[in-house]
């Protein structure tokens, strides 16, 4: 463990906290991407599953239990709760996230460090994170009023991986790790895919205005 | 575990 790879699993909790607290404490999702919270579903299982095969720490263990029901979670939540459910921007959600399934498998498949299922699968997750946000990022270019919450929520996700690529150079240089391209390349798209909003994100926060992406 | 396997991250 280093601080970069803490910081950015903090990150990654603190956006899944702001988010249930949005949607808990508001009773609201708008804004937020059902296809995103899929595929990110479709992540964690898909990596998560060597919980069954290996254990790691009790910190690996746990965290991954709770990515796994956070993120289910929140997919009850936008889907099934009452009141949440009817705050969906389901008109403007239109991302066809199946789509990106399998060919992110299918790439999983072609390019992998070894060939087993565990492997793959792991793989398979890692590709289709990168591109996870797309649905998220597309609908919130639609969305007229950003709420502090939600563009905070985005903000840690997207900061998270970024933080990850910092560990993965402090890995790769003190810790005489493998070179790891697979992870390192899907990182580097995923975070290059925040770019955009990073850059609006920062103007806003420095400029005391409301948070907008241009169409 | 080794550290050179970056699996037991997250």
């Amino acid at each position: 463990m280093n601080i970069f790879r803490l910081a950015g699993d903090m990150s990654h909790l603190l956006s899944v906290i702001l988010l249930l607290l949005k949607i808990r404490t508001t009773k609201s999702c708008a804004g937020i991407s059902l296809k995103t919270q899929e595929l990110y579903v479709v992540v964690f299982l898909a990596r998560y599953l060597n919980l069954f095969t290996r254990y790691y720490s009790f910190y690996n263990t746990v965290m991954k239990l709770v990515f796994i029901a956070t993120s289910v979670c929140i997919v009850w939540y936008m889907r099934f709760h009452k009141v949440v459910k009817q705050t969906y921007n389901k008109d403007l959600d239109t991302f066809r996230h199946y789509v990106v399934i399998p060919p992110c498998f299918l790439l999983a498949l072609l390019v992998h460090h070894e060939f087993t299922v565990m492997e793959v699968l792991w793989t398979f997750s890692l590709y289709l994170e990168a591109v996870a946000i797309l649905p998220q990022l597309i609908l919130l270019q639609r969305t007229r009023n950003i709420d502090n919450l939600t563009g905070n929520y985005i903000f840690l996700l997207g900061a998270y991986r970024a933080l990850y690529l910092l560990n993965w150079i402090y890995r790769f240089f003190m810790e005489k790790a493998q070179a790891r391209w697979i992870s390192w390349i899907s990182g580097l798209v995923q975070t290059a895919l925040y770019a955009d909003f990073f850059y609006y994100y920062i103007k806003s926060w420095k400029n005391n205005e409301k948070l907008k992406l241009p169409a | 575990v080794s550290s050179n396997d970056v699996k037991d991250e997250l």
